[in-house]
């Protein structure tokens, strides 16, 4: 089952 | 101090009403270029980034950087008292413990006033950086939002598909698949009903179609809506603003 990645995984904390 | 006078309220009221069932609290921060927001969904999958620029506003002054912590469904139960035509001006002092919110009907000479109290949140900035893309859409913003409904009647992902002449939504569900083929079309006399299909490489992805849905609450703000898509990678839903824009960026589902 594709699962949904959190979207701060993508972007990091300034 | 800050002090920012709408033309009407309408503005603001599609704005608050695009994001707050996916953000509850969130930071209007407020410069002398305009207000920007930016805040991930509870669930943590969805980031929204606003920009309502100065240009936006029939007057705007902000001499010194505000931050207002706003809980959305408190002050969408105040925008919400405004007739959309009214003027709509938000006033703050510098380091402000509330926000004054005022209604001006243009006709009558009848004026509300409201304060609503400020929250002291914690600004987790995301560092959102220029992507590369392999597939841009460009699209009627209410048929991207009539297909992303319908499909989402047959299944919990969206598959979004772009070669070179088409895009494909699709949806395949328990009882049954929806395939939505679109092609590139220049429609003269209302461009905003045009679909402009840039493609750099082929892409195929597919999303939670009830984060989609989130997304397509921001329908209200622009005729169009734009897709940037690009492999693994988050996904950009942009409505444009008269001045500024609502983002949505929303990552693909992919096998671990």
């Amino acid at each position: 089952m594709p699962e949904q990645p959190s979207i701060s995984r993508f972007f990091k904390s300034s | 101090m800050l002090e920012g006078k709408f033309e009407e309220s309408s503005l603001m009221k599609k704005v608050v009403d695009a994001i707050k069932d996916s953000v509850k609290l969130c930071n209007f921060n407020c410069t002398e270029h305009g207000v920007t927001v930016q805040a991930v969904d509870d669930s943590r999958v969805l980031l929204i980034s606003l920009l309502i620029g100065e240009a936006s506003f029939e007057e705007y002054r902000c001499d010194r950087n505000i931050t207002l912590g706003i809980d959305l469904e408190s002050f969408n139960k105040i925008i919400k008292n405004g007739n959309s035509s009214d003027f709509l001006t938000l006033i703050a002092e510098d380091s402000p413990d509330n926000v004054l919110i005022i209604f001006e009907d243009k006709k009558k000479d009848r004026v509300s006033e409201y304060s609503l109290k400020l929250m002291d949140l914690d600004s987790d900035f995301l560092q959102i950086d220029d992507m590369e893309f392999d597939a841009t859409i460009t699209m009627p913003s209410s048929e991207f939002a009539k297909i992303t409904r319908d499909l989402k009647t047959l299944s919990e992902s969206l598959q979004i598909i772009v070669t070179k002449e088409n895009v494909k939504f699709s949806s395949d569900g328990d009882f049954g698949t929806g395939n939505v083929v679109l092609k590139g079309f220049v429609d003269m006399d209302k461009p905003d009903e045009s679909i402009k299909i840039d493609m750099a490489r082929p892409i195929n992805l597919t999303f939670g179609a009830k984060y989609i849905a989130d997304i397509v609450k921001g329908t209200s703000l622009s005729e169009s809506v734009t897709i940037k898509l690009a492999d693994k990678s988050p996904a950009l839903f942009e409505y444009k603003l008269p001045s500024g824009f609502l983002r949505f960026y929303l990552a693909p589902k992919f096998d671990e």
